[in-house]
């Protein structure tokens, strides 16, 4: 672990009264090696990295600790500060209907993440209604449509409809059903798809959603800069849901996709049932990506 | 991008390297490769930037040229295909791309719904089955295993000529998950003498270095003859499958570079190092 190896390298500075720059350097390696293994992106570890430097040099040793183990905070203190605050909150409107849209990659969760933000919003005492945004994948809408029937939540489907229009008339029905949130489930799409981000854009502009939460996986390597940076840069990314936590990728991708969006991890995923929905801790990311 | 014909020098190496990392090969190989460049100079086999990544370019396409992406058929009766992976990365889609290549060679193509657990999952499987021109065994209150054994009991009784067997996303941490692909193996082998003649991993190309790991455990569970690799259409470069040799060799047998039926090519060693340096 991280941590080990850390040690090792300190364990040669005993009795210096400060980090220097020649120890710093070899325990620098070992962090840039464990970011890199975590799939932390290249250009974020550097930049970490030096923050870290910074930190560390000419830091005071304190006595209770060992030098190994006072390097290890800092660098810990400093990926969860990256994290930024867990704020797992819904901000649902006062009056009126909240509307959720969900985005992001083929593959990366959303249907299934759709399902469990609508088990989540009803435990918070409001009213959700689905919506099957996805007319191209084979099937897509039938899952919807068997997720909302395990929750007993309404899903406003139109098979051959248009995203954009399907959304909108969703937006215009739920009041019928009472239901005061609209959590949209959108196709998977490459962020260099013109036509399918365009799509995104559509639906932004014709039912203005209060939240956009960009779904990614969490085993996604260097490429999440790439995907998440664009997303971000093309839609108003509210927040970042991350899912497929519960397997072993250590989710570097979590350290650059908020290093690239600036926005928040509000969710992660922690399996295929749709109570594993749970909030963002950075603290716990920062000790996963670190091994 | 390096500029070409300039003297090798660190800050071109440290521009290599970020490239080779970006490509998601990883930092134990992305060390090795950059230390056979380092040595190459010595020797002076290489002195500037566009020597230096021809000679990467022709390393790394004659170790992957290695590879055999052959697919393996049965000698005689049903060839039978294992599909696996996890939650997301591309096999129902995948396995419709395959069918979709033999079914258009003129063979007899029947596919096994295997993931009884996911939502619509048969559904998605049927209509691409319908799609495609092949046919399909289903039965959504059965297991996996169960699904499995009809669809082979079906494709000797019937005379096909490839069995795809599509199975759920699962994570490969999942013990008991894994045991039941393990299972689902262990019938496909009974009920067809040398089943399953392939056995597929489909790993999404913007996965990071948690595949190794999946290669490791799937291997483990059903001894995996060859990757799929999907998603090669978006933006990452799925370097990955070279970084893991080290670890663990498997070939990539064919790339995914849509979402349409026709979107599967076969592995091109030239094509994927050239877009690794694009
Ligand atoms: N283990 C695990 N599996 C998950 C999680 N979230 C989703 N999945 C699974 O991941 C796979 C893909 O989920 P979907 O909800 O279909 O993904 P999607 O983003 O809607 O896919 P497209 O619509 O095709 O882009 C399914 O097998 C889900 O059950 C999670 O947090 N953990
Ligand atoms: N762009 C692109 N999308 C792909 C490719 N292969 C699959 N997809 C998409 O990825 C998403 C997931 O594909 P599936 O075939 O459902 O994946 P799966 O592994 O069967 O998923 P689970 O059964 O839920 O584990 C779908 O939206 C597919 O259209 C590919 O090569 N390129
Ligand atoms: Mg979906
Ligand atoms: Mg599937």
């Amino acid at each position: 672990s991280l941590s080990k190896s850390l040690e090792k390298v300190f364990e040669r500075m005993r009795g210096k009264p400060r980090l220097t720059e020649e120890n710093v350097q070899e325990a620098l390696r070992e962090v840039r090696l464990a970011l890199l293994e975590a799939d932390v992106s290249y250009k974020v570890v550097r930049d970490f990295l030096g923050k870290v430097t910074e930190r560390a040099l000419g830091a005071e040793l304190i006595k209770s600790v060992t030098p190994g183990q006072q390097f290890v905070k800092i660098v810990h203190d400093e990926l969860e500060a990256l994290m930024g605050e867990g704020d797992s909150t819904i901000p649902y409107r006062k009056e009126g209907l909240t509307v959720l849209m969900l985005v992001g990659l083929q593959g990366s969760g959303k249907t299934t993440t759709c399902a469990k933000l609508a088990m989540l919003v009803r435990q918070q005492k409001h009213r959700p209604m689905l919506v099957a945004a996805d007319v191209q994948r084979p099937a897509a809408i039938d899952q919807l449509e068997t997720l909302g029937r395990q929750l007993d939540v309404p899903v406003h489907l139109e098979r051959g409809g248009i995203p954009p229009l399907i959304c909108k008339q969703a937006v215009a029905k739920a009041g019928e059903l009472n239901c005061d949130v609209v959590i949209l489930d959108t196709a998977g799409r490459l962020h260099i798809d013109l036509q399918m981000m365009n799509e995104l854009k559509d639906i932004v502009r014709m039912v203005k959603p209060d939240q956009t939460f960009l779904v990614c996986d969490a085993m996604t390597g260097q490429d999440a800069v790439n995907s998440a940076g664009e997303f971000n840069q093309q839609l108003p990314v509210d927040g970042v849901i991350l899912t497929k936590l519960d397997g072993d990728a250590r989710g570097g991708a979590a350290l650059s996709i908020r290093s690239v969006t600036g926005k928040p991890i509000k969710f992660i995923g922690i399996g295929e049932k749709l109570d594993k929905l749970e909030p963002f801790h950075p603290d716990r990311m920062a000790t996963r990506i670190l091994g | 991008v390096l500029a070409a014909g300039r003297e090798l020098d660190e800050a071109t190496i440290a521009e290599l390297e970020e490239q080779l990392f970006q490509a998601d090969i990883g930092p134990r190989a992305v060390d090795r490769l950059i230390g056979h460049i380092r040595r190459a100079y010595k020797m002076r086999e290489i002195r500037t930037t566009d020597q230096v990544l021809d000679y990467l370019k022709t390393e790394l396409k004659k170790e992957l040229g290695e590879w055999d992406t052959s697919i393996r058929f049965a000698q005689s009766g049903p060839t039978v295909i294992l599909v696996a992976g996890v939650n997301g990365s591309g096999k129902t889609t995948s396995i419709a791309k395959l069918a979709k290549l033999y079914c258009d060679e003129g063979k007899k193509v029947v596919l096994a719904a295997s993931d009884t657990f996911r939502a619509a999952a048969v559904e998605q499987l049927t209509v691409w089955a319908g799609r495609v021109g092949a046919e399909i065994v289903r039965n959504e209150s059965a297991d996996p295993a169960a699904v499995a054994f009809d669809a082979a009991d079906k494709a000797l009784a019937r005379g096909f000529d490839v069995l795809i067997v599509d199975t759920a996303g699962r994570l490969h941490t999942r013990e008991t998950l894994m045991e039941e692909l393990t299972k689902i193996r262990r019938v496909l082998e009974r009920k067809i003498p040398g089943a399953p003649h392939e056995v597929l991993l489909v790993l999404d190309a913007t996965t990071g270095q948690n595949a190794i790991s999946q290669a490791e455990k799937f291997t483990k569970a059903i001894n995996v003859t060859g990757l799929v690799l999907a998603k090669l259409d978006g933006t990452a470069k799925g370097g990955i499958v070279l970084g893991m040799r080290d670890q663990i060799d498997i070939p990539v047998k064919f790339v995914g570079l849509g979402e349409k039926a026709d979107d599967l090519e076969p592995f091109d060693a030239g094509k994927f190092v050239d877009a690794i340096f694009d």
